[in-house]
């Protein structure tokens, strides 16, 4: 087995709680991010694209154009629809650069499918539910090749806010010695 | 004299003047919004109602891409949609939605499915969400990365806040801190925008930085070629640095340039309300200026600006030096240790890691970027 995301932190934001095990007929819809081609080549694109001293400067590509460049192969798009179709998934839709596939799925076939994954309910105080696993997930070796992680196993929404603050407390208190 | 920052003291300060609003119908700009943050156009019509006077502006949203639901307007969706179409005033405004409905659907990934999903997209993008670079796993940031290069090919320009901890802080055993920078912010293939505040708090004057500015090096990303001499400069002229077990002074640094980002009126829920700050106030401001000045390409036959940052590392090479306002002062915060005592890096003359290059002045920074 491998795991792609063995340094992905599990941490319950302030404010959520668990409520335990999902059912194994619970609804998820997990992200694949499949491998995609020509890294190298977009890399080099972007610095040609955006450097006023390039003479490609501005010649930007169409969304197809993108798509044609990273698209993943033949062979990442038919092992992982092999791998999926073995598992019963089959509710599956990709994106226009065919490089994410969004697949829906019950818990308990998300769970043979990403060995170690152990999907829990997470209520946070306005009743926003999530189903992440708090332990991480794996993949057979054979997947290393194409794709580069699942999405919606450990990442809980962001919470960011706009800082409310006054004047009078604008500047910070005196610092500690 | 004012009391408070409103769309009339940001043109005032980073000299717009009424003509300075959108007319191309090609140029458009949105904004991002996760959970389930939502802005009533009430509050936007209302908002510019107190505030739009002066300029010509929209004063409602072109397009909802997601679910748009009802209930209480989130004050951080309707700060960013009120800053960008008063910076960014006369412009096709979009809103991507990402309340991430299914469950185990990541919110900020379903907004870079959109980008990769839509053949037509807005040209410039402000985002206002982070995450501790510590807390992510290699193999997600690298491939959020790669995302922001497929839109940068696209000629997108994607603006994310520096976030409001200031260098951060992050304990690695006892008694040991390092900063701790956020990603998306430290990506390579973003423009990341900090945060200052006025010199005099109820004066148009100059600015400073604000002490909650995000700002720092990567410990991810390696330093792009474009900022190496920029940074090199800084980390050898600043007269006061953190000492080096602080920070990776070979990463990617941000922010790349900054605004106001401290006591906004913002109209929440038909109410308008003061004092609300952070980069998240400034990240909608710059991405409405970079959109009027896709505007203004647009309209004479130019591309849009995309990814933003190789152009704008060179401005000072080039002699346009104006182009911003050279933020020079104030700290920002970090770890509270006996070593550094709750100070950051400092601001100072040309890049630092508080404000980047400093804050628009429009008039010159349009100059440089149509030359």
């Amino acid at each position: 087995l491998w795991a792609p995301e063995p340094d992905q932190l599990f941490r319950v934001p302030e404010g959520w709680r668990s409520e335990g095990r999902v059912a194994p007929s619970h609804p998820l819809g997990l992200t694949f991010a499949l491998r995609q081609r020509n890294r190298d080549r977009l890399e080099a694109l972007v610095a040609e694209l955006s450097s006023p001293r390039s003479t490609h400067y501005g010649r930007f590509l169409s969304l197809a154009e993108v798509g044609a460049l990273v698209a993943p192969s033949l062979e990442t798009l038919d092992v992982v629809g092999a791998w999926l179709e073995e598992h019963g998934v089959s509710e599956c839709q990709v994106v226009a650069t065919m490089d994410f596939l969004q697949c829906q799925m019950p818990a308990g076939t998300a769970e043979r499918l990403l060995p170690g994954a152990r999907f829990h309910r997470f209520v946070n105080e306005e009743q926003r539910s999530v189903a992440l696993s708090p332990t991480p997930y794996s993949l057979s070796k054979e997947m290393q090749e194409h794709v580069d992680f699942v999405g919606g196993l450990h990442r809980f929404p962001p919470e960011k806010r706009a800082l409310v603050r006054s004047w009078a407390a604008k500047e910070p208190g005196p610092r500690s010695t | 004299f004012h009391l408070g920052v409103t769309p009339a003291v940001l043109r005032k300060r980073y000299n717009l003047t009424e003509a300075d609003v959108g007319g191309s119908p090609n140029s458009s700009q949105a904004c991002a919004q996760f959970l389930e943050q939502y802005f009533h156009p009430a509050d936007l019509s209302e908002f510019m109602h107190l505030f739009g006077g002066g300029f010509p502006h929209l004063s409602s949203v072109d397009q909802v891409v997601g679910h748009q639901g009802g209930g209480k307007a989130g004050l951080e969706a309707s700060l960013d949609v009120e800053y960008l179409m008063s910076a960014g005033a006369n412009i096709s405004t979009w809103v991507f939605s990402n309340a991430g409905r299914h469950e185990g659907q990541e919110p900020f990934l379903a907004w870079l499915l959109e980008l990769s999903n839509r053949s037509s997209l807005p040209w410039v993008h402000s985002v206002s969400y982070g995450d501790d670079e510590d807390s992510l796993s290699a193999a997600y940031m690298q491939r959020v990365n790669v995302e922001f290069q497929k839109a940068a090919v696209r000629g997108v320009t994607i603006l994310f806040a520096s976030g409001d901890s200031g260098a951060g802080c992050r304990t690695v055993q006892r008694g040991k801190h390092v900063f701790r920078p956020s990603f998306p912010a430290s990506s390579p293939y973003v423009t990341t925008v900090g945060g200052t505040s006025f010199q005099h708090p109820f004066l148009v004057s100059v600015e400073v930085s604000d002490y909650i500015s995000g700002g720092g090096f990567s410990n991810v990303f390696p330093m792009p070629e474009y900022q190496t001499s920029a940074v090199k400069w800084f980390l050898s002229t600043a007269p006061k640095l953190p000492p080096s077990s602080y920070f990776n002074a070979s990463g990617r640094a941000y922010p790349d340039l900054a605004a106001l980002s401290d006591n906004y009126w913002v109209v929440s829920n038909r109410i308008p309300l003061p004092w609300v700050s952070g980069t998240s106030a400034s990240t909608p401001v710059v991405a409405g200026i970079l959109a009027l000045i896709n505007d203004r390409r647009l309209q004479r036959g130019l591309p849009p600006l995309g990814f933003l940052n190789p152009a704008l590392y060179r401005l000072q090479d080039q002699g346009h030096g104006a182009a911003l306002f050279d933020v020079t002062s104030g700290c920002h915060l970090s770890c509270l240790d006996a070593i550094v005592e709750g100070q950051g890096f400092c601001a100072a003359p040309s890049w630092d890691p508080v404000t980047g290059w400093g804050t628009p002045n429009f008039p010159e920074l349009l100059r440089a970027l149509m030359d």
